[in-house]
């Protein structure tokens, strides 16, 4: 299944896990 | 009234209605390490809906998605009933993209942890349109961004 735009949001305590 | 809303960002709070799709719970850490990269998460949902642990199409029951610096909480559409609370400091990462199956559907993936950090689950939600998905992203950022500026 072909995915298109992705956005993604992150926790800044989690930055990297 | 003369109250003024939504300028002051530390009350950012938002409303989305969104179908849940299910929920991949209590995945070991090393296997929460190996879903960091977005598209690793993106193939691991579409592995669980092809092994038939995640639905394709969620169920036609509408929810309310709140998002706010608390974290996310999803309740019925009359909200008499709280049916999934995800504290801020226990969301890892959200994800949203086109679930691809050609309706401009937007799949949103919640990752959590537990207090320990030692594994995590992820929530799926099917959102009704791109722009929708992008907007929770966006509230949620600023809840990051509010939570993080009153730690310091």
């Amino acid at each position: 299944i072909y995915k298109s735009a992705v956005t993604t949001v992150v926790n800044p305590k989690y930055e990297g896990k | 009234s003369t109250k003024s809303s939504g300028n002051n960002s530390s009350e950012t709070c938002a409303e989305f209605r969104v179908k849940y799709v299910g929920a991949i719970e209590k995945l070991q850490f090393d296997m929460s390490k190996m879903l960091q990269e977005p598209l690793d998460l993106i193939n691991f949902i579409d592995a669980a809906q092809q092994d038939g642990k995640l639905p394709f199409v969620p169920g036609d029951k509408e929810m309310i998605l709140f998002v706010s610096k608390h974290g996310v909480k999803v309740a019925s559409l009359d909200q008499c009933d709280v049916l999934h609370r995800h504290p801020l400091y226990l969301i890892v990462r959200m994800l949203c993209y086109d679930d691809g199956l050609g309706a401009g559907k937007n799949l949103l993936a919640l990752k959590t942890t537990d207090p320990e950090q030692e594994g995590c689950t992820i929530w799926v939600y099917q959102c009704s349109s791109s722009e929708q998905a992008q907007s929770i992203c966006k509230v949620l950022s600023a809840s990051f961004d509010c939570a993080l500026a009153s730690d310091k």
